[in-house]
């Protein structure tokens, strides 16, 4: 494992632990998007069916279950923690799931390395990750007081991608038969996404004054 | 092979 990929699994699972921070302590999802997380748990689901037939490393099967468990809990917590589910922005958080998701199975369903169950599953999850996180962009917009916490999450789930990227680059010269256009095309347009996100965390940060994005 | 490359990541 490259030094990319190991900082790119560390940052994403460093997203998680913040997201998990504000909700399990502050008891707060102010600002989180239930659809984007929904969106994730599906995502992960997909994504590791393969832990039930690869064993690939002990790393690899536990940084899965980690992302599976932390994911359908979060979800959990933002739809039936007493508390936490109180502060959830459901009026600002109206992206419609079919309308990311139908395309992308529709798009898996034409566009995977081999035209198997796993295989188109896989490239489901490549998709629907590519743009998971829209509807969390479209409720930061709407959010007029975007915490900290929130910020943080959201930047380091971009930085998470950027990683990647450095990382297929760096397997591309490294390891001859590495290629894989699905990931790596879906992996671009989905860094691309937080590209106006990134401007203003920075600007926000530079200046010293609180994020906010423009409507 | 390539399937393993590719189920390595996360």
């Amino acid at each position: 494992m490259n030094v990319f990929r190991l900082a790119g699994d560390m940052t994403h699972l460093l997203s998680v632990v913040v997201l998990l921070l504000k909700i399990h302590t502050i008891k707060s999802c102010a600002g989180i998007s239930l659809k984007t997380q929904e969106l994730y748990a599906v995502v992960f689901a997909a994504r590791y069916l393969d832990l039930f037939v690869h064993f690939v490393s002990l790393y690899n099967t536990v940084m899965k279950l980690v992302f599976l468990a932390s994911s359908f809990s979060i979800v959990w917590y933002m739809k039936r923690h007493k508390i936490v589910r109180r502060t959830y922005d459901k009026d600002h958080d109206t992206f419609r799931h079919y309308v990311l998701v139908l395309p992308c199975l529709l798009l898996a369903l034409l566009i995977n390395e081999k035209f198997t169950f796993r295989e188109v599953m896989w490239a489901f999850s490549i998709y629907l990750e590519a743009v998971a996180i829209f509807p969390q962009l479209v409720l930061l917009q709407r959010t007029r007081n975007i915490d900290n916490l929130t910020g943080q999450y959201v930047f380091f789930l971009g930085a998470y991608r950027v990683l990647y990227i450095l990382n297929w680059i760096y397997r591309y010269f490294t390891e001859p038969h590495f290629v894989h256009w699905i990931s790596w095309v879906a992996g671009i347009v989905q860094t691309l996404l937080y590209a106006d996100f990134f401007y203003y965390y920075i600007m926000s940060w530079k200046n010293n004054v609180k994020l906010e994005l423009p409507a | 092979d390539s399937e393993d490359t590719k189920h390595d990541e996360l």
